[in-house]
């Protein structure tokens, strides 16, 4: 049986440009 | 005066007061210095003006400038209030608030509508979701036939979409993130919780004394 699709905005959560944490990963 | 000597610090355009900028966000005085270190670090590294550039932004964030991706340049485009082409400080700042972990949830539930509201139409459309649904999927290594997108449309739509007029109105939008308040976990950046301690070096560059003086 096929599992049951996710939210699109479930999917469209994961993209990397709406993590903004690599922000905080500019030290030095 | 040995304690009182003026600091000759000159700020870029777009500086503002941390005093004023902690007044209208949730960040303290303190927090919004830490953060002009991050936002000094951000905004020179590609052209030294003070002020984030999209080059800048996607570096931050990807290490590579080159990369081109829907979502973020949303994100830009949302912190760039004034619609210039570059994020000021102030900018910055405000719109970081909004990820603050104690940022009024319903701060978060806006801004996320308006980043997915890709037309600025003041509805999600369908349309819309299919666009950021595909994007999604070529910046990441998952395949789904259009068929499968199309089914993962209607779900959504029929949940989301109570109203059967096919978009998402403000209203629609927030019943659904409360009945799926994951979808809000990116909203929320734990790191701006201890800014300073990631930026330390803010005590050195501090300017709560004097304010204070």
């Amino acid at each position: 049986s096929k599992p049951a699709p996710m939210n699109a905005f479930e999917l469209i959560s994961l993209s990397r440009g709406l993590n903004l944490s690599g922000l905080f990963e500019t030290r030095g | 005066m040995g304690c009182f000597h003026s600091k000759q610090v000159k700020f870029p355009q777009g500086y503002e007061d941390p005093n004023v900028l902690a007044g209208e966000t949730s960040f303290s005085v303190s927090e919004v210095e830490a953060l002009y270190e991050l936002f000094k670090k951000i905004s020179s590294s590609v052209i030294n003006d003070g002020l984030i550039h999209k080059v800048e932004f996607q570096l931050a964030l990807f290490k590579n400038s080159k990369k081109e991706n829907l979502f973020a340049d949303r994100v830009f485009d949302l912190f760039d209030k004034k619609q210039n082409g570059v994020i000021e400080f102030g900018e910055f700042v405000r719109s970081l608030s909004v990820f603050h972990p104690s940022a009024p949830f319903n701060d978060k539930i806006e801004f996320a509508f308006k980043l997915y509201d890709l037309r600025k139409t003041g509805f999600i459309e369908r349309e819309e979701v299919k666009e950021m649904v595909v994007a999604l999927l070529s910046e990441s290594d998952m395949k789904l036939s259009d068929e499968v997108i199309e089914t993962i449309l209607d779900k959504t739509f029929r949940e989301a979409d109570t109203k059967q007029d096919g978009k998402i109105d403000k209203d629609e939008w927030k019943d659904l993130v409360e009945r799926h308040p994951s979808l809000m976990k990116n909203m929320t950046l734990p790191y701006l919780k201890d800014i300073t301690t990631t930026f330390p070096s803010f005590v050195f560059h501090s300017e709560v004394e004097d304010a204070n003086a």
